[in-house]
C-alpha cells in the first residue's frame, strides 16, 4: 500500500490549502 | 523569509503564530464517567486536535518544504507526543489535575475508571510538574513542540534517494533554527551562562520522558481500541493504525 493510499486523510489535509478548520 | 535567514526571534514569532486555537470539547458530561464515555471523550477530542495539528505543522516554516513523505512520517511519529506536550502546557498551573479543554478537566482519581489509565495520568502529571519546577516559557513551549515533531523521525530512517537526501538535508537544518530559537529564548531570561546551559539540558531531556509517555498512551489507546472499549475514527485511526501495524 502507498503511503498515500495509507494515509488518505494526513496526504489530503497536508496537501489540501483549505483550512483544515473547514474540514473539520 | 526563508527559516534560514530569520532571526531567532523572527522564528519563535512565527511559530507562535503557528500555534491552534483553544478547542473544546462541547459535549454534555454525564458523570461519573464509564471507562467507554472517558475514552471516547478523549478521541474525540484528539481527533479534533490531530486535524488543528496537521495546520499548525504547515506553518511551521520550513516543513511545506520537505517531501511529502518526510511531512506524513514525521506526524505519525509524533502526533500523541505533541499532544500530550499540549495537555502539560493547559495544565502546568492546576497541580494535580490534567486540563484536556477548557470544558474537560480531569483529576488523577477520574482515572480509576479507565483501566490502565492511571498509569499514563501519574506520568503526564509528574511530567507536568517538572515544566512547573522549571516554570517553562511560552516561547520555550513552542519550539519544545516543534522540536518534537522535527526530530521525531530523524533515527528511524536513513534516506537512500536524492530527493529523500535533500528532504532530510533540509530537515536537519530546520532543527538548526528550532535550536536555535531555544537557545535565544533560555537568553532572555536574565540566567548566567552555566544556567543557560543547564536549562537547554533540563528542558530537552525532558523529551525522552514525553516519547515514553506517549508510546504507553499509543498502546494503551491500542488496547482498547481492541477490547471495543472505545471506537476509533477517521483521522486518528489512520495515525493509530500507522503506529501499530
Amino acid at each position: 500500500t502507498s503511503l498515500k493510499e495509507k494515509h488518505k486523510i494526513l496526504h489530503q489535509l497536508l496537501q489540501n490549502s483549505t483550512s483544515p478548520v473547514d474540514l473539520a | 523569509v526563508h527559516h534560514s535567514a530569520m532571526s531567532p526571534e523572527e522564528f519563535i514569532s512565527r511559530i507562535m503564530e503557528a500555534e491552534p486555537p483553544e478547542i473544546y470539547l462541547m459535549e454534555d458530561m454525564n458523570k461519573p464517567f464509564t471507562e467507554s464515555s472517558m475514552m471516547m471523550s478523549l478521541t474525540n477530542l484528539a481527533d479534533k486536535e490531530l486535524v488543528l495539528m496537521i495546520s499548525w505543522a504547515k506553518k511551521i516554516p520550513g516543513f511545506v518544504e520537505l517531501s511529502l513523505a518526510d511531512q506524513i512520517h514525521l506526524l505519525k511519529c509524533c502526533w500523541l507526543e505533541i499532544l500530550m506536550l499540549g495537555l502539560m502546557w493547559r495544565s502546568v498551573d492546576h497541580p494535580g489535575k490534567l486540563i484536556f479543554s477548557p470544558d474537560f478537566k480531569l483529576n488523577r482519581e477520574e482515572g480509576q475508571c479507565v483501566e490502565g489509565i492511571m498509569e499514563i495520568f501519574d506520568m503526564l502529571l509528574a511530567a507536568t510538574s517538572r515544566f512547573r519546577e522549571l516554570k517553562l516559557q511560552r516561547e520555550e513551549y513552542v519550539c519544545l513542540k516543534a522540536m518534537i515533531l522535527l526530530n521525531s523521525y530523524l533515527c528511524t530512517n536513513s534516506p537512500e534517494t536524492a530527493e529523500e537526501l535533500e528532504s532530510r538535508n533540509k530537515l536537519l537544518r530546520l532543527l538548526d533554527s528550532v535550536i536555535d530559537a531555544l537557545v535565544w529564548a533560555i537568553s532572555k531570561l536574565g540566567l548566567t551562562t552555566q544556567q543557560q546551559t543547564l536549562r537547554l539540558g533540563h528542558l530537552t531531556m525532558l523529551l525522552s520522558h514525553i516519547r515514553h509517555v506517549s508510546n504507553k498512551g499509543m498502546d494503551h489507546l491500542s488496547t482498547m481500541k481492541r477490547k471495543n472499549v472505545v471506537l476509533v475514527y477517521d483521522l486518528l485511526l489512520e495515525m493509530l493504525d500507522a503506529n501499530t501495524t
